[in-house]
């Protein structure tokens, strides 16, 4: 193995990363998660965490970009350089850059995650049998509305198994529309659109409007890439045309006639001949996931191997059943060291302050509890709290708590027992929130707070301690602000909790609608999900950006619970 | 196997065609990741030879340390990697 020069590294072992924008060619989700089992491969041989950041400088910034994408080494079109990273440092250093002209997948071809259906997000599975005809391709049979679909099991017809593949028609990412789908057709600087387009655009993105006037509305979104989207030729994200013509003869599938490399290709109108539009098809792709965990090597202090089973050697290879190689392990830990092993978790632990009673059962996963009551999450009218804990929102209501499933995409979960995940709470709880960097999960409940971590609890203990006013009667709603900073809501009031240190930040109480204008000032509970602040009063949330505007307006119920 | 054996070869537009040579390949490749140039311990920059830039090439990529442009090592030249230079200078 190599360090850089000076053995750069970095000097804390809570890392945190951000990840900027998305490909086209993967549903945001499998980028997420691929980008987190990257962490997980360093983070399971040393002591360092990886904590995502949704906004703010982080240690590591993650984005996708093309040729030239804004620093001194340009990207070189279609395979060459996959991706690139900088070692530990401010500033660019320790961040990493993918390729966007590569097609990235997870080595083995389109990554399709399905929506929507009822495989509840479950990825499809090729080939799949659908009224009898075999398909390697999300399909459009069947359907009168044009959408895209796939089986997430080998045969449709015997399991009925489906869902819908990423498409314009279904969504867009990144923009300003909030993942609303494309609107056909579009009028742009007066001309009209029926599809996607890199009009306007320098960098090769394909984009649509979500209403159907750019001009006068100025709503878009990016075109997620279909399964059969070319790569390079000069429709770049295009979907194959089948059948199509070429030099007068009919293809229905992808060919390699006419070139002499070899590589496979098709139109992407009806007729090469006369149109002239081509893209390479889709082959198995570059596994996003191992070329990540390669480049944050290098954003950790790592540089390349001369071992070619190292995941720090420089040429790409896919591995299907990946595992640090003795010289990566070796590396990294001449930085920084092993990892340490955890504590085993048991009450009986000496460091817990829980005060074990008779009735606490042993921790243990939550598992549905076989005798769980009936209640309905959909019939609940306004919950005692919601959080996000572990990429899931946590619904709380007397006691129970539901959760959703597939990072709020799938159908919520439970009801579960507090008592059986968090045995020394009580079942009425005010708030809670989970702390991004220590993953310590903090619970209000009246004038007291509990802290976990994993199965170890600290407290009760009265908010005094934290510096709040003794006057406080109950803490409504929490925002986790970064750097340690959590917003603590209560009436009218907002009071900045540092998290490290335990206490209220100077210069607080401050009103909540001088800094949150727009949203009720007497919500019942706020909390902080995927990047966006959800204050919520009776049935409705009100849910802010970043910037601090309201962006929209919905029913709990419908949009988090997915009744 | 009744495809005919002699295909039509078409010009397709927009085409990135990459026709350097062997040599311009690995004249780009070396100076890229670093290998045509080292720094002396006094900090001074100076050039190597292309065999001996050759050579190190090899040796990090665990080839047979010829020193010349042979087949194995252009074809591992034109293999997907990772854009970070091999050798900082």
């Amino acid at each position: 193995y190599q360090t850089f020069p000076g053995d750069l590294k970095w000097d804390h072992n809570d890392i945190t990363y951000r990840v900027l924008n998305y490909s086209p060619d993967m549903e945001e989700s499998l980028i997420d998660d691929a980008f987190a089992r990257a962490f997980k491969v360093w983070s399971d041989v040393t002591p360092l965490t990886f904590t995502r950041l949704y906004d703010g400088t982080a240690d590591i910034m993650i984005s996708f970009g093309k040729l030239d994408h804004g620093d001194p080494y340009p990207f070189d079109g279609t395979d060459g350089l996959l991706a690139h990273a900088y070692p530990p440092g401010e500033g660019i250093q320790g961040d990493a850059h993918f390729d966007d002209d590569e097609y990235w997948t997870l080595g083995n071809g389109p990554a399709v995650k399905t929506s929507y259906g009822n495989a509840e997000g479950a990825m499809c599975h090729f080939p799949f049998l659908f009224e009898g005809k075999s398909y390697s391709t999300c399909i459009t049979e069947g359907r009168t509305d044009g959408l895209p679909w796939c089986a997430t099991t080998a045969d449709y017809d015997k399991d009925q198994k489906y869902g819908f593949c990423p498409s314009e028609l279904l969504f867009t990412f990144g923009g300003n529309s909030d993942g609303a789908e494309c609107v056909f057709p579009f009028t742009f600087l007066g001309k009209q659109y029926d599809s996607c387009t890199t009009e306007g655009r320098t960098d090769g993105y394909r984009w649509c409007a979500t209403t159907a006037n750019f001009d006068t509305d100025k709503k878009f979104g990016f075109c997620p890439n279909r399964d059969t989207a070319v790569t390079g030729g000069n429709s770049e994200g295009e979907p194959c045309q089948f059948p199509f013509i070429f030099l007068g003869k009919t293809y229905t599938s992808c060919t390699s006639e006419g070139r002499s490399d070899g590589k496979l290709w098709c139109a992407t109108t009806s007729n090469f001949d006369t149109d002239q539009k081509w893209g390479f098809c889709p082959d198995k792709g570059y596994s996003l996931f191992l070329v990540a965990a390669h480049e944050f090597g290098h954003a950790l202090g790592l540089d390349h191997s001369n071992i070619q089973d190292a995941l720090m050697f420089p040429m790409y290879k896919y591995v299907a059943d990946f595992s640090l190689n003795e010289d990566d392990i070796e590396g990294i830990q001449y930085l920084y060291g092993p990892k340490i092993p955890t504590k085993p978790s048991t009450t009986s632990s000496p460091v817990s302050t829980a005060k074990p009673t008779a009735q606490t059962p042993k921790p243990t996963a939550p598992t549905v509890p076989t005798t769980t009551p009936s209640v309905d999450a959909c019939q609940v009218e306004i919950f005692d709290t919601i959080t996000e804990i572990q990429g899931e929102l946590h619904f709380f209501k007397d006691g129970l708590y539901w959760k959703t499933s597939n990072g709020g995409k799938g159908n919520h979960k439970g009801p579960f027992r507090i008592s059986e995940r968090w045995p020394a709470l009580p079942a009425k709880i005010n708030t809670a929130f989970e702390d991004h960097l220590t993953k310590k999960i903090y619970f209000f409940a009246d004038t007291r707070f509990w802290v976990y971590n994993g199965q170890e609890v600290q407290g009760p203990r009265r908010i005094e301690k934290l510096g709040l006013p003794s006057t406080l009667q109950k803490v409504e709603g929490a925002l986790q602000r970064g750097k340690g900073k959590v917003i603590l809501f209560s009436g009218e009031n907002f009071w900045r909790l540092d998290v490290k240190t335990q206490r209220i930040d100077k210069g607080y109480p401050r009103f909540t609608d001088q800094k949150f204008g727009g949203v009720p000032v007497d919500s019942h509970d706020v909390f902080l999900y995927k990047g966006h602040f959800y204050f919520c009063r009776e049935i409705y949330y009100w849910r802010m950006n970043s910037r601090m505007q309201v962006n929209r307006v919905g029913y709990v119920k419908y949009d988090l619970l997915r009744c | 196997w009744c495809h005919p054996i002699k295909s039509v070869f078409v010009k397709f537009p927009g085409d990135v065609i990459k026709n350097t040579t062997d040599v311009e390949l690995a004249e780009t490749y070396l100076k890229r990741f670093g290998y045509m140039e080292v720094q002396e311990k006094s900090g001074v920059r100076s050039l190597v030879s292309t065999s001996k830039a050759l050579k190190k090439l090899q040796k990090q990529l665990g080839l047979e340390e010829t020193g010349t442009l042979d087949k194995a090592t252009v074809s591992a030249m034109k293999q997907p990697r990772c854009g970070v230079p091999d050798v900082h200078n």
